[in-house]
């Protein structure tokens, strides 16, 4: 699986995700990558783009739920990350990237690692795998 | 008013702890270039929503991630692709399911999302909406890799389904993870045994 997740100049936020999805998978399995809210969601607060075991994204509604705790508690991005990796998977294993209208960057995993990267406009760049 | 721009970019959670430093470092080149992609779109003032479409059109043609090609493999050793794209400032999104020609799967959700009534198609039904909006298509056979044939007969050997994260005990040569009874939606993954 991969994603993107984008605030631009204009404090627009966008997400996108793609995948071949599970190994050895049965034909016709959709896995949370195209279902909306569940890996990927983008909103006038923030975007967000999930990867991982898609039964268990799908079952915490997982992108969604970063908006709507950043909305409805009030939390920071980050936080917000934290907070749905920690609280909403169950016995799930998955990772998120996701940025906010103000132009924070923000990732979270419970697995073994995770391939990302993330920038802002005042010169922050990290690319990373491991915690 | 906000800090400007930011952008994120991932291949996948969940990575072999014996992975060897030569694919970590081809992931690092791969997330690299596409940050910088998508680092001088933004420079260029490209709206979030075409940068976050050309950076995974990138992602989907590199083989190094699951997606595109280099996508997993089902039970039947063909690929069948997904991909969603949503653009925030009005909740507009597209989705795709099971698209096995489509080169490029975001692009077909971003057609979904821009040219067809609706938010989400599949398997037939978007590939014919794919042939009707005239995008590039390509042999399945494009989309799979060696490693993915090779991986797919370990998972097969060990009656598993491999997330990203976990890998089949059969010897992967960067195998190391234990794989525990593997639950899927709650019910064990040996369900999918007779596959």
């Amino acid at each position: 699986t991969v994603g993107c997740v984008v605030v631009d100049n204009e404090g627009r936020c966008a997400a996108a995700t793609s995948t071949g999805g599970l190994m050895n998978k049965m034909t016709g399995r959709i896995g949370d990558s195209p279902l909306i809210g569940a890996g990927t969601y983008a909103c006038d607060i923030c975007a967000v783009s999930c990867t991982g075991e898609g039964e268990a994204i799908i079952r915490g509604t997982l992108a969604r739920d970063v908006a709507a705790v950043m909305e409805y508690k009030g939390l920071g991005l980050q936080d917000a990350v934290d907070f749905v990796v920690k609280e909403r998977l169950d016995e799930g294993m998955a990772g998120m990237i996701a940025v906010s209208k103000i132009g924070e960057v923000a990732y979270g995993f419970n697995t073994t690692g995770m391939f990302r990267g993330c920038a802002t406009e005042d010169g922050y760049m990290e690319v990373g795998i491991w915690e | 008013m906000g800090r400007g721009w930011a952008i994120a970019v991932h291949g996948g959670a969940g990575v072999d702890p014996n992975l060897s430093q030569e694919r970590q470092e081809l992931a690092k080149q791969l997330l690299t270039r596409c940050l910088n992609l998508g680092i001088s779109a933004l420079r260029s003032s490209l709206s979030a929503i075409d940068v976050v479409e050309l950076v995974v059109r990138e992602l989907e043609t590199d083989p190094i991630f699951n997606s595109g090609r280099g996508s997993a493999l089902t039970a039947k050793g063909t690929v069948e692709m997904e991909a969603s794209i949503m653009d925030g400032p009005k909740r507009r999104c597209g989705a795709v399911s099971g698209v096995s020609t489509v080169k490029n799967p975001v692009s077909l959700a971003r057609l979904v999302m821009e040219k067809s009534p609706h938010s989400y198609l599949a398997f037939s039904g978007a590939e014919d909406f794919a042939k009707q909006q005239g995008v590039e298509m390509v042999d399945n056979g494009y989309f799979i890799t060696e490693d993915n044939v090779g991986m797919l007969k370990l998972a097969k050997e060990a009656n598993a389904i491999v997330f990203d994260y976990r890998m089949p005990t059969v010897g992967l040569e960067t195998c190391s993870a234990e794989v525990g009874p593997i639950l899927m939606n709650g019910l064990s993954i040996s369900i999918y045994a007779p596959e």
